[in-house]
């Protein structure tokens, strides 16, 4: 599905990710968890292609997109990957349902088809009754819902949460979670970031940052 | 420090909170737990002076603020309380430093004590080095961290936070609640919400909300 070689990121003088070399297979659940402001976000940018500004390289499916235009950069995002935001990045003006439907609108599907995904979807992740509010009419854990709905309604072939259960109560974050389960069941890859040791259990695998670097387990960053 | 009565709230015809009686003593530390959508946030709303528009009694050092101007309501705010919202809410377009000086503005000390609070407080959570970032140059974690500072920065006499770990790893949420502790021992009342049964446990007592309303036990809010 994805291999990471020799990839690095700064910020001005700050470097944030250094010799970053990762590599995930098909169907794979990976977890990764690491300290506030050790990086996490900053690699998962660059592996749902939202940042093309980095040193080394990134293949997607044996494939570079670093000169990639835009238009082909969310024909991609909107079929293969579905991504889940820190800060959920909701469209402030449109209601739950519209802002679920974004990633469908690349898609060939007839109309009925469309619609139906989306109710289902709706349903799965408990907002049922909460179609027509806008973000700022939701609770911060059902606004982190709809981004969750948002990622998975078109089936992507991979989908990269950031932190996709740090607004829920711990009942909501399993049901969450059981969604990503079946998704993978089903042949979904999945990476993502958490804090929460109870959620990186759900992946097969996790992997830490610590000050930009990565590490297969997690006594190497225990300070 | 507070007394909430029979206190309701709805959005058009929805419900988010009815019947909530509430009292705080000065220098309690309570945490308020809830599924996500419970109505948390809109009770924590109204108890830090923000949503002025609900049915009921709420009283604030035995004082109703329902009538009061928003100059005043500013003041009270900017004096007596900090609040950290679940979203943040920083002004994007200033800095870490600028951020967490604008409950100051309002106080009469000199400048110099002023540039010593913030000093402190910026260090206290752990953020020294990021002073001239603005929000978009920051991690999710450390956003959340200066929302804490900014409401921490003036020793208010009450502060209400909505999830203030919600975007941070274990090792530094326990750094934060080690200085909400400490804060609390030196007689700053704490009303915190929280979805991580280990964060409740920092408080003297939760309470839990279920569809709007407010119960003192765990066991009348399992389903
Ligand atoms: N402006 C609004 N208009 C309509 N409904 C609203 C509005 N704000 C909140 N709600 C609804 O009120 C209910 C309570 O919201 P609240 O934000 O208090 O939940 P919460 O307990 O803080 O949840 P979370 O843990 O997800 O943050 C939710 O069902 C939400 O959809
Ligand atoms: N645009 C930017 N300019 C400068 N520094 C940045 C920028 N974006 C991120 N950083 C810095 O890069 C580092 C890594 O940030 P990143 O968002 O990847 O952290 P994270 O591991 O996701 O943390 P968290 O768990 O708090 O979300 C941080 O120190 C942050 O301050
Ligand atoms: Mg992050
Ligand atoms: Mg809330």
């Amino acid at each position: 599905m994805l291999k990471v070689t020799d990839v690095g990121k700064t910020y001005g003088k700050f470097t944030a990710l250094e010799n970053i070399n990762l590599e995930v297979a098909d169907g794979e659940f990976l977890a990764i968890m690491g300290p506030s402001g050790s990086g996490k976000s900053t690699l998962i940018n660059i592996l749902g292609l939202l940042d093309q500004s980095y040193t080394g390289e990134y293949l997607l499916e044996n494939k570079s997109y670093k000169d990639v235009n835009d238009n082909q950069l969310s024909q991609i995002r909107g079929d293969e990957l579905g991504f889940v935001f820190q800060n959920f990045k909701l469209l402030t003006t449109y209601n739950v349902y519209e802002n679920i439907e974004v990633p469908l609108i690349y898609s060939k599907k007839e109309q009925n088809k469309k619609r139906q995904l989306v109710a289902d979807v709706i349903d799965k992740v408990g907002l049922k009754g909460k179609e027509k509010n806008i973000p700022s009419e939701l609770s911060g854990g059902q606004q982190q819902r709809v981004a969750i709905a948002r990622a998975i309604v078109n089936r992507p072939k991979l989908i990269i949460a950031d932190e996709p259960t740090g607004a829920l109560d711990s009942k909501t974050s399993k049901e969450i979670m059981d969604i990503f389960t079946k998704l993978n069941q089903a042949g979904t890859t999945i990476i993502m970031v958490t804090h929460d040791s109870e959620v990186a259990e759900y992946a097969m695998r996790t992997v830490y940052i610590r000050d930009g670097r990565l590490y297969n387990d997690e006594k190497s960053v225990k300070n």
